[in-house]
């Protein structure tokens, strides 16, 4: 199992390295272990670098940089080992016009192979839709479902972004 | 395998039957706050195996069950079926013969608990194995609810390990 | 000092318990010490109930009903004790139509006496602002600020909601 | 005692000099992912009186100085001076004859610091009882970072005594 975490880990950094600066528009990102002699306890560290600013640790990165370098990483796992679905809650909630634009770009390609599924507040994640539901609480408390037509979606509590400058 | 069909009922704030079909590519799903989507995947998460009460929000597993609202009295069961597509044959031989493969657990107030695959009733093992034979089960990566994005982000290094395990 | 805790728990508390249902729109909530006998140590629990639906703790609530509260309390102890100016770094983002709505207007509100520091990816909460700074990198992870125009807000890498339902 | 003008230089992505005049009501504060935003907050919070590099997303107080990018070199100094109105008169007397108040801190790479008020050097007590005695200090509940709302949902009940206690 050590091998195969080390090769898995592997993997998953090469795809990782990938899929950042395709996400990002540019820049780059690795994952470190903390203790490449220990494969059973080490953690795993993620250093960064945005286009055009410096290469360090995460934590100095803005909200939506760490969310977008996070999804860049989950998806690197996912391309690695596929599941026949794939559920993601408001992720894209942190992330400006032009990264909810990237994010949606890949997981169209993504859903060529998995079925995605895709909680969200935000209008043009709505609009890369192939079905919309829309859930309801007409009686409070109470859930119900509704099918949205896409150009109905103006009904369902989107947050739709403006264009970045 | 794929997701064909997720039915819901006394699930959190779904005390009324829900039906989600599944189609391929992306599906949305969208309303306001509170309406219920998290709960979704909850649910989702739920039928899949997941045993701790607090990774779904709850302080004890009798949460997930409709707790009553202004309108309705509490109910006395949840109840949450996943149906897989097996057109193309690909689960275990067991279930050779099945078109559809329906995963399904319950819980009732008094804490009994069952779990059933095509309404027949069987183990939880039973439906690890399936999910893991086929793939489905690896929900540490496919499945990311909301806030667990802060918590990969926060975490220790140490606690990064789990997502590269579960692809392992 | 242990006085003075019980006292601005209980002030802070009324207002909260005003404050909750106005965001809400109904509904109503409160706050409680989890140890009333060990007002050094005692902690402070949140009882929520959004309109129509089961008094309890506030783990069950959505992602944006959980928001929503805690803005309700920090609210609360502003109106309690008011500083001169207040800063809120996107605390909008999970919140939808309907609640940036009402959150917009107690700041609005808010705002008559103390100077209020929003910083929002949202169209409605932007438009509420009386001023509007764009922070730009033109230069890489140089940043540089820009005076933005009520109307000009579309280049500002702003998020808009649609109506809810 | 209102907040007239912000002024940063070398302070994490502000290496160029930024001057943000504060207006009465409500100012929004706009950009894109990672354009400094939640800098300018930083800002705030350091000449302020901040201690807590971690806090401020950094491993150690330095990491607040700008540390270069693909074009420009690391700085050697971050600064930031707040400068609040006095019109009023309602700051303590040492201070009844500036119609502002300029509170100004410094670091060096070396790990020097600097406090000045009214460009005159000072210690961080002078500051700390400038803000207690006029009411701006309040930072728990005053300044809402990113992140902090989602830390008070998830905290302990112990560990949001801070907010009330700063009322106190
Ligand atoms: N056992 C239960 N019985 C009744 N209602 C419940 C139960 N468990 C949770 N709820 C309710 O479900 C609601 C939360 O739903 P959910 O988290 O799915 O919202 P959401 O649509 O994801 O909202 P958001 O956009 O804010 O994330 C809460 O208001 C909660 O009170
Ligand atoms: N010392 C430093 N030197 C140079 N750049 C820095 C320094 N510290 C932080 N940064 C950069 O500042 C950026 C973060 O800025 P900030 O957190 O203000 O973004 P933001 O506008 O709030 O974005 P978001 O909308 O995603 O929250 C990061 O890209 C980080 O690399
Ligand atoms: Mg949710
Ligand atoms: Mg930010």
């Amino acid at each position: 199992t050590r091998k195969r975490f080390k090769e898995t880990f592997e993997q998953v950094n090469i795809k990782f390295q990938q899929i950042f600066p395709r996400l990002f528009h540019g820049g780059r990102a690795e994952l470190q272990l903390t203790d490449s002699d220990d494969l059973l306890e080490t953690g795993i560290d993620i250093i960064a670098q945005p286009p055009g600013k410096k290469l360090q640790g995460i934590n100095l990165l803005s909200g939506g940089e760490k969310a977008l370098t996070a999804v860049a990483l989950i998806f690197a796992i996912f391309q690695i080992k596929p599941s026949p679905f794939c559920l993601l809650d408001e992720v894209d909630a942190p992330l400006d016009e032009a990264n909810i634009g990237r994010f949606n770009e890949m997981v169209r390609e993504m859903s060529e192979i998995s079925q995605f599924i895709i909680i969200t507040h935000n209008k043009r994640t709505m609009e890369m839709a192939d079905t919309l539901y829309g859930v309801t609480m007409q009686e409070p408390g109470v859930s119900r479902l509704v099918s949205v037509k896409i150009n109905e979606f103006q009904e369902s509590g989107a947050r739709r972004p403006a264009p970045v400058a | 395998m794929k997701i064909k069909r997720l039915e819901i009922i006394g699930f959190k704030s779904f005390v009324d039957k829900v039906v989600l079909d599944f189609q391929q590519g992306v599906t949305g799903v969208v309303g306001p706050n509170g309406c219920g989507k998290s709960n979704i995947v909850d649910a989702i998460r739920w039928v899949m195996g997941e045993q701790n009460a607090r990774s779904l929000r709850g302080k004890s597993m009798e949460d997930v069950i409709f707790g009553g609202s202004e309108t309705r009295k509490p109910h006395g069961m949840a109840e949450v079926s996943l149906i897989f597509d097996n057109e193309d044959g690909l689960a275990p031989p067991a279930f050779a013969e099945y078109a559809e493969i329906m995963v399904t657990r319950r819980l009732y107030r008094s804490g009994e608990s069952d779990y059933l695959l095509n309404k027949t009733p069987c183990r939880l093992l039973d439906i690890a194995e399936l999910f893991m034979d086929t793939g489905v089960g690896r929900r540490a990566y496919s499945i990311i609810e909301q806030g667990k994005i802060g918590f990969i982000l926060n975490a220790k290094p140490e606690d990064r390990r789990f997502l590269i395990e579960e692809a392992a």
